[in-house]
């Protein structure tokens, strides 16, 4: 799976996510990338979030809009919100997984509880950062 | 002048141990070019819509990362996609799944949302509303990478009954839900 999250100069959010799905899937299984509010959300303010990971309890949890609800409604920050859902409740629920997220203030998060996750940000002032390993 | 573009490609058991230094500049490669594509745009002003797009295009046409091009195979040795967009700005919202012929299925998402009264298109539908708009049909084969088959046929070969998780111990379990011991052991 793959995904971006952006908050451009007008102060206006996107997210996007693309995936392959799970090896050797059967039934017309679909996960988390093409499910609104799960995979993938974005509200001008709150948060844009992509997530990557075992799709079926990124969907049990609505994972992506929980994520804003927590910062609308109970004023989490992106860090506790993301933190919130990805290291407590998506390992409670036997699954794993990751995401990123930007906010309206362009801060970043990029919580993940698997061994590593491919990921990067850019800014304003053009430096790439790039990791993946935990 | 401020803005942010965040991306990953996947989140699982990537450990360095199991990593080449080549593969991993390529990988570092990859991610940087995907950052360049929506950062020219970031910058020169546009739309946090038009750059998370071209982000996942980028990421989309490299084989290392599952999805797109190099995407994993289903048990019939086919390459299902899955995308979807969200716009910030008015929560308008577009996605499509288990599409077999679109090159870059994040455009077909964008398309669904603007072009579309829907949010969601899936399969053989999904793939002639992006013909009709325009975007670029592939043959199926397009996807293949011989990585991504080796991978389907291991795990063929380690657990013929694919739909129940294997959790590493190589005990089999029908619940699909319990809590497994290898977490990265989840095929089909």
């Amino acid at each position: 799976t793959v995904g971006a999250v952006a908050v451009d100069m007008q102060g206006n959010l996107a997210a996007a996510t693309s995936t392959g799905g799970m090896t050797n899937k059967k039934f017309g299984r679909i996960g988390d990338a093409p499910i609104i509010g799960a995979g993938t959300y974005a509200d001008n303010n709150t948060v844009a979030v992509s997530c990557t990971g075992w799709g079926e309890f990124f969907i049990r949890l609505s994972v992506a809009k929980t994520i804003s609800d927590l910062m609308e409604y109970k004023n989490f920050t992106v860090k506790q919100a993301t933190d919130e859902l990805i290291h407590k409740k998506v390992p409670a629920l036997g699954g794993d997984g990751g995401l990123i997220a930007v906010d309206k203030n362009g801060n970043i998060a990029m919580p993940f509880n698997t061994e590593g996750m491919y990921r990067g940000y850019i800014k304003q002032d053009g430096k790439p950062v790039i990791a993946i390993y935990k | 002048k401020k803005f942010s573009l965040v991306i990953h490609g996947g989140a699982g058991t990537i450990l360095k141990k199991n990593m080449t230094p080549e593969k991993e500049k390529a990988y570092q490669q990859a991610l940087n070019d995907a950052l360049q594509a929506g950062y020219k745009i970031l910058n020169s002003g546009g739309s946090a819509l038009d750059a998370v797009e071209a982000t996942v295009r980028v990421l989309e046409d490299c084989p290392l990362f599952n999805a797109g091009k190099g995407a994993v195979f289903t048990n019939e040795g086919k390459n299902e996609l899955d995308a979807s967009i969200m716009n910030g700005k008015n929560l308008a919202a577009g996605s499509v799944a288990s599409v077999t012929t679109i090159r870059n299925p994040i455009t077909a998402a964008r398309a669904v949302m603007e072009r579309s009264q829907h949010v969601m298109m899936v399969g053989a539908g999904a793939e002639k509303f992006a013909k009709q708009q325009g975007l670029e049909i592939v043959d199926p084969s397009y996807f293949y990478t011989e990585e991504r088959w080796q991978g389907l046929l291991k795990v063929r070969a380690e657990d013929p009954d694919s739909v129940a998780l294997d959790h590493g111990n190589k005990t089999k379990t029908t619940g699909m839900l319990k809590q497994p011991e290898n977490r990265d052991y989840k095929y089909g």
